[in-house]
C-alpha cells in the first residue's frame, strides 16, 4: 500500500493516518508510531516496507489473546447473555450464533428480554421460526429479569444444550437501564449458578472513539467474557477495539459481515489487522 | 476540555502581542488532537486547522485579553460556523403534501426517528410507508411505531419490491389527505450498489421533498465516505444526528457538514418518540471540543 522505499518522517505520517483513519484512536495511533520512529532512530527499521511488517506485527500480536474457547458444554447447560447498545447487531448476531450452535449438534434456545422496542419480539421470533428454536418471551413491557428467569426454567425443562439471551439495547451513559442488565444478570445466577457463562458484548465496527467508554461501562457491570464486531462487511476498519483490547484485554470471539444467518465468522487477528492496511 | 488541555500552551503566548506560526504550533496541536478525539475525519481536521492557521497568525493579541481565551473563541466560532446557521424544521403545510425518504446504514435509528418525525406533525395526517422488507419484522416495528406515535401506517407486506411499496404509499397519501409521507427504508451499506441503485429508484418514482440521512452520532472516521456516497448517490437534503443522549462526542456532525454541506435538522435524544430535537449548532460545536 506504500510502495517500498526510503522512510523519512512524511512516511510515518503517512502510517499515522492510516491507523487514525482505521478508528484506531489518537492514543494508539501515537504509540505506536512513536516505537516506529524510535526503531527507525535506531536503525533497526530501514524501509517501508519494514515499518509496515512492524506495525502489522505489532497490532496483530495486541489483538491476541490466549483465549480459552468459548464455554459451551457448561452442565445443565451454558448460558450466552447478549447485550450492547442500540442497533448494534445484537439480535441479529443471536440467531447467527444459534445457527452456529445448530451445526455442531446443539440444542438451542432463545430468551426475547426486549420487552420494550417495537418489533423486537417479533423480529427475534422470526428468526426462531427460520431456525426452528423456541423462544421464550414475556408480556409486553415485563421485567425482563423476570422473562430471562422463565427462560432459564424452559430451558431445564426442554433439556437444551444453550441458551442465549437477547437484551434490548441500552447507552451505558443509561444508569437504570445498566442497573436493568445487571439484574438479568442477576437473576440468571441465582437461577443457575455459574450462568450467564458467556455476556457478550456486541460493537459495532462503524463506531468512532466512544466504544471504548461503552466497553468500559458494559464490562464494569457485567464482567464481560467476549466482544462481537458487527457490520465489518462496511468500509469501517473497526479500530477502536485495539484500544479496547488494549484496556480491558476482553477476547473478541466473532465478527459479523452481513445480515444473513451465515454472516458471522470467528475473529481471525490476522484477517483483521490485513484489512486495516487494505 | 480543550480549554484545560491549552492552558499550558496558551499560556506560553501570555505577554507576547502576537500569534504566530511558531508561539501556536502547540496550540493547534491540541485542537488537532481533540478533534481526533471527538471522531472528527482526519482530512477534515487538517482543513479545520489550516483554516484556524491562516485566520490566527498576524492576529494582533487584543490589549487585556487573554491570548488563550481568544484563540478558543476563533475555534469555537469557526466551528459554529460549519455547522451551520440555525436548522429549519421540514418544511411541512397542511393542505400540501410533503414526502420524505429515510435513509442510512443499518442500525442507525431510522423507523424510531420515521415515527419521531411523524409524532411533531402528527397535526397534518401523517402517512408512515414500511418499505423494508428485508430486516425480519421491520413492518412490524414500523407499524406499531406509527400507532405509538398515534398515525396512519402503509405496508404490502415483505414480497413485492420496495419501490411499488413507495409508489403505493403515495397514491394512498394522495387518496386520504395526508400532508405528510414519510418512507422508511432499509439500513444499507453505501457500497452495496444494488441496495443504492433501490434507493435512486426510489428517489425516481416518489419524487420526495426531503431525503433525510440518518446518521448514529457515535460514527467514526467512516461518517465521511457514507455521507459522501449517500449524498452523490441520492442528493441529501438533510441530515438527523441518532442517539446524542449518548455520551459520544459527535465529531461525526462536524465531518458530514464539511463534506456534504447539507443542514442537520435534527437530534435525536432517547428512543421513545417524543426524543426528537432541532439541532443546536452551538451546543454541538461545544460538545465536539469537549
Ligand atoms: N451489514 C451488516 N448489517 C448488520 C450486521 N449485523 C447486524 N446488521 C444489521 O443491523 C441492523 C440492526 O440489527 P439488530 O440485530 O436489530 O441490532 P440490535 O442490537 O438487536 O438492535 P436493538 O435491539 O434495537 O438495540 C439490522 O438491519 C441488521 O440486519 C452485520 O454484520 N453486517
Ligand atoms: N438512545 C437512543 N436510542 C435510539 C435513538 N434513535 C434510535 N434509537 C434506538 O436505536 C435502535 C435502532 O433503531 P431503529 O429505528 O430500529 O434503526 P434503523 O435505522 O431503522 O435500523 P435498520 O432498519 O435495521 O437499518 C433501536 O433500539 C432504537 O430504539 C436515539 O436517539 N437515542
Ligand atoms: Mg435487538
Ligand atoms: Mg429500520
Amino acid at each position: 500500500v506504500f510502495g517500498d522505499g526510503k522512510l523519512d518522517e512524511d512516511k510515518l505520517e503517512e502510517f499515522e493516518d492510516l491507523l487514525l483513519q482505521g478508528d484506531l484512536g489518537v492514543e494508539v495511533t501515537m504509540e505506536l508510531v512513536d516505537h516506529l520512529r524510535q526503531g527507525w532512530k535506531d536503525g533497526k527499521y530501514k524501509t517501508v516496507a519494514d515499518i509496515q511488517e512492524s506495525l502489522k506485527t505489532k497490532i496483530q500480536e495486541e489483538l491476541t489473546l490466549k483465549i480459552s474457547p468459548l464455554n459451551l458444554s457448561e452442565s445443565p447447560f451454558a448460558v450466552i447473555l447478549m447485550v450492547g447498545i442500540n442497533g448494534v447487531g445484537k439480535t441479529t448476531t443471536t440467531a447467527k450464533i444459534t445457527s452456529l450452535f445448530q451445526k455442531l449438534d446443539k440444542k438451542c434456545m432463545l430468551v426475547a428480554c426486549d420487552t420494550f422496542r417495537a418489533g423486537a419480539v417479533k423480529q427475534l421470533e422470526t428468526w426462531g421460526e427460520r431456525l426452528d428454536v423456541t423462544v421464550v418471551k414475556g408480556k409486553e413491557n415485563e421485567d425482563p429479569a423476570s422473562v430471562a428467569f422463565e427462560g432459564i426454567k424452559r430451558a431445564k425443562q426442554e433439556k437444551v444444550d444453550i441458551l442465549i439471551i437477547d437484551t434490548a439495547g441500552r447507552l451505558h451513559t443509561q444508569v437504570n437501564l445498566m442497573e436493568e442488565v445487571k439484574k438479568i444478570s442477576r437473576v440468571v445466577e441465582k437461577a443457575l449458578p455459574g450462568a450467564p457463562h458467556e455476556t457478550l458484548m456486541v460493537i459495532d465496527s462503524t463506531t468512532g472513539q466512544n466504544a471504548i467508554e461503552q466497553a468500559k461501562v458494559f464490562n464494569e457491570a457485567l464482567d464481560l467474557s467476549g466482544l462481537v464486531v458487527t457490520k465489518l462487511d462496511g468500509t469501517a476498519k473497526g479500530g477502536v477495539v485495539v484500544a479496547i483490547h488494549r484496556q480491558l484485554q476482553i477476547p473478541i470471539r466473532f465478527i459479523g459481515v452481513g445480515e444473513q444467518v451465515n454472516d458471522l465468522q470467528n475473529f481471525n487477528p490476522e484477517e483483521f489487522t490485513e484489512a486495516l492496511f487494505a | 476540555n480543550l480549554s484545560d488541555r491549552l492552558q499550558s500552551t496558551i499560556s506560553k503566548l501570555r505577554g507576547t502581542d502576537k500569534l504566530t506560526d511558531d508561539n501556536i504550533k502547540e496550540a493547534l496541536r491540541e485542537v488537532k488532537l481533540a478533534l481526533l478525539e471527538a471522531d472528527v475525519n482526519l482530512l477534515i481536521v487538517k482543513e479545520f486547522v489550516n483554516s484556524i492557521k491562516k485566520e490566527v497568525l498576524g492576529a494582533e493579541v487584543e490589549k487585556g485579553l487573554d491570548p488563550g481565551k481568544q484563540f478558543i473563541k476563533l475555534v469555537h466560532e469557526k466551528l459554529v460556523e460549519i455547522m451551520g446557521t440555525n436548522p429549519e424544521d421540514i418544511n411541512v403545510k397542511k393542505g400540501g403534501l410533503h414526502k420524505v425518504m429515510m435513509v442510512g446504514l443499518q442500525g442507525s435509528g431510522k423507523t424510531t426517528t420515521t415515527g419521531k418525525i411523524a409524532k411533531k406533525f402528527q397535526d397534518v395526517n401523517p402517512l408512515l410507508v414500511a418499505c423494508d422488507v428485508y430486516r425480519p419484522a421491520a413492518v412490524d416495528q414500523l407499524l406499531t411505531v406509527a400507532k405509538r406515535a398515534g398515525v396512519t401506517s402503509f405496508e404490502k407486506g415483505t414480497d413485492h419490491d420496495p419501490v411499488t411499496i413507495a409508489k403505493e404509499g403515495l397514491e394512498k397519501a394522495k387518496a386520504g389527505n395526508h400532508s405528510l409521507l414519510m418512507i422508511d427504508t432499509a439500513g444499507r451499506l453505501q457500497i452495496d450498489e444494488k441496495l443504492m441503485e433501490e434507493l435512486a429508484r426510489m428517489k425516481e418514482a416518489i419524487r420526495p421533498d426531503d431525503i433525510l440521512l440518518v446518521i448514529d452520532s457515535m460514527t467514526g472516521q467512516e461518517a465521511v465516505r457514507v455521507a459522501k456516497t449517500f449524498d452523490d448517490t441520492l442528493g441529501i437534503t438533510g441530515v438527523v444526528l441518532t442517539k446524542v443522549d449518548g455520551d459520544a462526542r459527535g465529531g461525526a456532525a462536524l465531518s458530514i457538514r464539511k463534506t456534504i454541506g447539507k443542514p442537520i435538522k435534527y437530534i435525536g435524544i432517547g428512543e421513545k418518540l417524543d426524543g426528537l430535537e432541532l439541532f443546536d449548532p452551538e451546543r454541538m460545536a461545544s460538545r465536539i471540543l469537549g
